[in-house]
Formats: C-alpha cells, sequence, structure tokens
C-alpha cells in the first residue's frame, strides 16, 4: 500500500505539473465558467493553445487580408488613427463550392450558376453587420486595358428568400488591368439573414461580361481563378472590442450586456453624433 | 499598547543636528521609480503563430516600480493615493502603499485563422499599456 500511495502522489504532481501553463492560471477552476469570465480573444487562446486551425485558408484570401491587416494597423498591431470605417471586425469566409468550376481555371461567359454555401458560425451575436462583399480573385492573364461591363445574377437558396423578391441584378463595370480582386456588394443581401442569426447561406452566382469597346464580341471570358469568398465588415459591440470613434468621445462606452446591445450597436453613427454634439455643447 | 508602541517608533527623531538633507530625501522621488517597460513577445514563442497571422511582434508592456510619496502631479493619482500613503505610513503598515498600475491602454489588431478555416481581422481594446499611474 505504501508503493501504490507512492505511485498516486507522483501521478498528482504530475497532473499539476502538467496544468502549470500560465493559461491554466487564468482559467477557474470550474470548466463551465470559462466563457463568462475569460474576454473572446483569452477564451480563443486557452481553448487553443497550440492547436492549429483544422481548416487552412486559400492562400489568395490569406493573402489579401494581410494586405487589408497592412492598410489598418502598424506593424506593432496598433490600428492606425487615419482609418475612418466603424468596423472593428473584418471576417472572410471561404464557400464550400457545390459544383466545380469549369476546367483550366479559364471560365467562359456566361458563366455557369456556380452553388456556393458559406457557413458563418463564427459570426458572434454581438457582431452586426455594416457591409458584406463577395471577392472574386482574377487570374493573372485577365491584364488587359479594355473595361468590362459585367452582370451577374445572386440568387439565395437556403434561407428561402420571402416569396417575391427578385435577385437582384447588378451592372457592374470595371477595367480589368487595374483589377487583381473584384470586390461586388451583397450587404442589402445579407443583412436581413445575419442579423436574423442566419448562420448557412447557400447562394448562387453568374455573371456575364462584355466589353465596352467591342460588345458585337458577346460574352467576354471571364478570368476567374477561383470560386468568390464573402467578406463581412462588421462592429463588434462587446466590451473588449475596439471602438475607434468611442475613444474619441470616451463619455460612451459599449454596453457590457447583451440585452442593452441592440439600442446601443445600431445607431451606431447617430449615436456617435449625438455623443459629439453634447460633448461639443458642453465643452 | 503595541501599536502605540510601533508608532511611536516611527516619528521622526527630531534630534538637534537634525539632517535637512536626510530630511528631503523623503520627497526624493524612489531610484526605481514607477514607469512603463517593454516586453516585446512573438506569438512563435507562444506556439500560436499557426493560427494568430499578425502581428509577428507584440509588445504589451507593464508598468514597475516604487510609487513616489509626492504623486498628485506626476501620475495623474487621485488624491485617495496619497490619503492611502499617510495611512500606510502613520496609521496602519498593514494597509498597502500605492501601487504602479497602468494607467492608460491602447488597442490591438489581430489577424487569426480561425478553427473552420475562415479568416478574421479583430480590433481588441486594452492590449497594450501606454501610461503607469500610482493607485
Amino acid at each position: 500500500s505504501q508503493a501504490s500511495r507512492g505511485e498516486a502522489q507522483t501521478r498528482a504532481s504530475a497532473a499539476l505539473e502538467s496544468e502549470a501553463d500560465p493559461w491554466s492560471l487564468l482559467l477557474p477552476v470550474e470548466e463551465t465558467d470559462r466563457s463568462g469570465l475569460l474576454p473572446p480573444l483569452f477564451k480563443v487562446l486557452s481553448d487553443r493553445r497550440g492547436e492549429a486551425p483544422k481548416l487552412q485558408p486559400d492562400s489568395r484570401a490569406l493573402y489579401y487580408m494581410k494586405k487589408l491587416y497592412k492598410t489598418y494597423a502598424t506593424k506593432e498591431g496598433v490600428p492606425k488613427p487615419s482609418r475612418s470605417h466603424l468596423y472593428n471586425t473584418v471576417r472572410l469566409f471561404s464557400p464550400y463550392v457545390k459544383q466545380e468550376p469549369a476546367p483550366g481555371n479559364q471560365v467562359t461567359g456566361p458563366l455557369p450558376m456556380v452553388d456556393l454555401l458559406f457557413n458563418l458560425d463564427r459570426v458572434t451575436a454581438m457582431e452586426h453587420l455594416l457591409k458584406s462583399v463577395l471577392l472574386y480573385t482574377l487570374n493573372n492573364s485577365a491584364a488587359s486595358s479594355s473595361t468590362v461591363t459585367c452582370v451577374w445574377d445572386l440568387v439565395v437558396k437556403e434561407p428561402t428568400m420571402p416569396s417575391g423578391k427578385a435577385p437582384p441584378r447588378v451592372p457592374y463595370s470595371f477595367t480589368l488591368k487595374k483589377h487583381k480582386w473584384i470586390e461586388m456588394d451583397v450587404t442589402s443581401l445579407l443583412q436581413p439573414l445575419v442579423a436574423s442569426s442566419e448562420r448557412s447561406i447557400h447562394m448562387s452566382v453568374n455573371f456575364t461580361c462584355t466589353k465596352d469597346q467591342a460588345p458585337e464580341d458577346g460574352v467576354f471570358n471571364m478570368p476567374l481563378s477561383v470560386p468568390p469568398s464573402l467578406i463581412l465588415y462588421l462592429n463588434d459591440t462587446s466590451a473588449q472590442a475596439y471602438h475607434s470613434w468611442h475613444s474619441l468621445h470616451s463619455t460612451w462606452r459599449p454596453s457590457q450586456h447583451p440585452g442593452q446591445d441592440s439600442v446601443a450597436a445600431h445607431p451606431v453613427k447617430e449615436e456617435a453624433m449625438e455623443v459629439e454634439r453634447s460633448a461639443r455643447h458642453r465643452r | 499598547g503595541q501599536k502605540a508602541v510601533s508608532l511611536e517608533a516611527k516619528k521622526p527623531h527630531l534630534t538637534a543636528s537634525f539632517n535637512l538633507s536626510e530630511y528631503f530625501k523623503q520627497f526624493l522621488f524612489p531610484q526605481n521609480e514607477c514607469e512603463l517597460h517593454d516586453f516585446r513577445l512573438s506569438f512563435s514563442q507562444l506556439k500560436w503563430d499557426n493560427w494568430i497571422v499578425a502581428p509577428h511582434r507584440y509588445n504589451p508592456r507593464y508598468c514597475k516600480g516604487d510609487c513616489p510619496r509626492a504623486v498628485r502631479h506626476r501620475y495623474g493619482s487621485p488624491v485617495h493615493t496619497m490619503v492611502q500613503n499617510i495611512i500606510y505610513e502613520k496609521l496602519d503598515p498593514s494597509v498597502p502603499r500605492p501601487s504602479c498600475v497602468p494607467g492608460k491602454y491602447s488597442p490591438l489588431s489581430v489577424l487569426t485563422i480561425e478553427p473552420d478555416g475562415s479568416i478574421a481581422y479583430k480590433e481588441y481594446e486594452d492590449m497594450i499599456a501606454t501610461r503607469c499611474t500610482c493607485r
């Protein structure tokens, strides 16, 4: 019995040592309290020390987000004061494509309807959608000086849209030479879905393009390299998120409790203007 | 009785040859005065670089050092800090002296790869200490 007791003690001390890494010091004893007490960043950090993400993002999507990061933050990671936008969160989702795009990466118009499935589970209830775009990457064979006008059809298949809602046809023109990416705004379509905490969106997209100088040539081979990504520009109203405009008027802090966020979160700009007016009035 | 004795012992002994420079010494700033220190870490040290894409270097900074007795103007401390100092010195040394802590922060932008493979750019409040205070 002496031996087994000694064994038990060594096992117990080994267990303590394995727990001694810093994040376990941050975590309360009860596992269940974890989400309540830790800000989301630490919750993510403590949940995932050393764990690699299950799915690796598309390299072009990662390249795009790195460029976005360099636009918004310094090398030390401090948000640049020059940025004027209200969003403090940008999420890029790659689609689960239901149909394989045309072979050889060259998709000739009119494009086949490509079914795209986006899973938006990572969007939290405190994140409110300000803008969303479909991001197309053009492969480098697209470099031509012609201006191209594209009309594209976007149909949301799930969740089913209210009847009678015609899919938007948005004439869209851009000069291929300048674009490595094409951003197509889908905010009006996704706003109600994200607001109603829809987290799985199935849509079909196709667009046909003609060259402005030679419309008689008919449709134009659209040099798309991969199916589009979906980018959501969000305003995270949780207390841990940074609110650049409110730091100018430090009188107002985002609501800490979910129940109040509906008032505080939506008229974000009006709130800021109001605070501005009252601050100026007080001055 | 003990407390009275210990307090009596703390009173400065004003002897005839009282040394003024000694007296003023207590108002000088401490050698290791409360101030901001750097601590540069990279997420690869924490083995988080496989999902935190940016920034590569993160300097959260920290505050360390002794708080001088006359803290008012230099640290933006409230009057309460001096009251706490007086309590510690004259009434009850078990009350802690004011501590050197961060008084102002700046946010941090983080680019992460989420478990589902999506990519998130987020700005977090209060992630870098930019000024120290005595409280």
